[in-house]
Order: structure tokens, then C-alpha cells, then sequence
């Protein structure tokens, strides 16, 4: 028996729609810890794993450890249809073919359930090691999203280079060149405004600009994202869910041939 | 000349 309830429901709204475009189809994984998916993108250049912990739901239940196949744009689709300041309740039986959202209004004067089918999903689940990265980025998520943004719109791809002088976007396309550079910014109103730069070590590497534009659909879920950078490894691209958890993007270089 | 490498380069199955 499977039974999640949370109260800010829009928190669910906006994962499916911050990784429907990315991935098809996925396994939830539900344990004491939390709800939680690990996923590739169809071409296995990116990785999105998410935890949503249990003590961030009202009421969580979970008898033992469950997988849950969905489709994410079918999911997508069924939560569009609960309402912003909904209250959200999963629920699953043991050995159940389908998953029902409940969607409650806050004031308990509409209640309604849908039902979803669930599928058989053979996904490879890879383990990411801890690492030490060379830099990380802290910078405000709709600011990030602005740069790669534009980028796209000059190139295909982007160089991020961080040093002592900044974090460097740079891209090349038909039409010319675009370089944005951020530099530390600590002294704003707002924490959340604030670019933050930890280096340990200089690091420059290129990266597939349209997969950044599809991790920018999580913007909704976090005021901040953070860039951890390392030579020839995955970035990690991550948005914190508030009280909650995580949602990491990681996305493999592009590397010297 | 970069090729974009595949996210299981870096990470081993589990």
C-alpha cells in the first residue's frame, strides 16, 4: 500500500512539466527515504534524478519499496488537471496496475480522482559517485535560463569556463559569437539574487545548449540553481525543491574526439 | 573536433 499526500500539490505540477520534455518514460521509486526517479533522456546524454524526502508529504505511507512505471507526458497531463493550490494524494496498491491522483481543493469542496495506467519500464539506474567538482555556480535560476536563452538563439553549443574572474557562457554559430560573463555578486538585497562562485581549480567545458533549455523548464521550482563543473565530467545542474529535495540534471561534455 | 559523449561514460550501472 502506497499513500502520499502533499499538501502543496504544485510542487508535483512543476516536475512533470520541468522533465515531461526530457524523458518518456520512467520508474518511480518509492521507499522510507522518498519518492525518487532516476531517468535518462531517449539519446543517454543527460540524466535527471529527483527526491522529493519523505518528511516533506503530509502523510506518507509507504508499506515496502514500490517501482512505478509511468509515462511522463501522460502523468503531466493528469496533474495539469489539478488545480494550483491543490492538495495532491498518490495512491497505489500492492501489485496495482494503476496509480489514482487525488486532487483536493483547499477548501474540500471539490475532490476528484484519476486513475493511471501504469507500464513495465526495463531502465538502466546508474550510480553516480560522489565527486569533488572544480567550481560551483550558485546563480538565480531565471537568470541562468535568460543566458541559455539567448545563447541558443546564436549557437548550438556553449563553453562554460569559470575562473577567479568569473563564470564565462560562450557560444559560436553562423551569425557570429556571444560571450556573457557573471562575475560574484554578493552584495544583494536578496540572498537569492546573489551569484556565488567557489573555485578550486579553473575549468572549461562545452555542452549541448539544447538540453540546458530543457532543464530551464525546472526554473519554476527554485529562485536558484547551482552548476558544479568539473573537467571531464557531467555538470550537474541542480534546483532545490524547497523543504523537500532536488531535482539534478547531469549532462555528459562534449569531448575532444 | 568534440564528439558529445553518453552520460554512462561517466557513471557505472547499479
Amino acid at each position: 500500500m502506497l499513500e502520499l499526500r502533499l499538501v502543496q500539490g504544485s510542487l508535483l505540477k512543476k516536475v512533470l512539466e520541468a522533465v515531461k520534455d526530457l524523458v518518456n518514460d520512467a520508474n518511480f521509486d518509492c521507499s522510507a527515504t522518498g519518492f525518487s526517479l532516476q531517468a535518462m533522456d531517449s539519446s543517454h546524454v543527460a540524466l535527471v534524478a529527483l527526491l522529493l524526502r519523505s518528511e516533506g508529504f503530509e502523510h506518507y505511507r509507504c508499506d515496502r519499496n514500490i517501482s512505478m512505471g509511468m509515462n511522463l507526458g501522460n502523468m503531466a497531463k493528469m496533474l495539469k488537471c489539478a488545480g494550483n493550490d491543490d492538495i495532491i494524494t498518490l495512491k497505489a496498491d500492492d501489485g496495482s496496475d494503476v496509480v489514482t491522483f487525488m486532487f483536493e481543493s483547499p477548501t474540500q469542496d471539490k475532490i476528484a480522482d484519476f486513475e493511471m495506467k501504469l507500464m513495465d519500464i526495463d531502465s538502466e539506474h546508474l550510480g553516480i559517485p560522489e565527486a569533488e567538482y572544480h567550481a560551483i555556480v550558485r546563480m538565480p535560476s531565471s537568470e541562468f535560463a535568460r543566458i541559455c536563452k539567448d545563447l541558443s538563439s546564436i549557437g548550438d553549443t556553449v563553453v562554460i569556463s569559470v575562473t577567479k574572474e568569473g563564470v564565462k557562457f560562450s557560444t559560436r554559430g553562423d551569425i557570429g559569437t556571444a560571450n556573457i560573463v557573471c562575475r560574484q555578486n554578493t552584495t544583494v538585497d536578496k540572498p537569492e539574487e546573489a551569484t556565488v562562485i567557489e573555485m578550486n581549480e579553473p575549468v572549461s567545458l562545452t555542452f549541448a545548449l539544447r538540453y540546458f533549455n530543457s532543464f530551464t523548464k525546472a526554473t519554476p521550482l527554485s529562485n536558484t540553481v547551482t552548476l558544479s563543473l568539473s573537467s571531464e565530467l557531467p555538470v550537474v545542474v541542480e534546483y532545490k525543491i524547497a523543504e523537500m529535495g532536488y531535482i539534478r540534471f547531469y549532462l555528459a561534455p562534449k569531448i575532444e574526439d | 573536433l568534440k564528439s558529445q559523449a553518453r552520460i554512462a561514460r561517466f557513471f557505472r550501472s547499479s
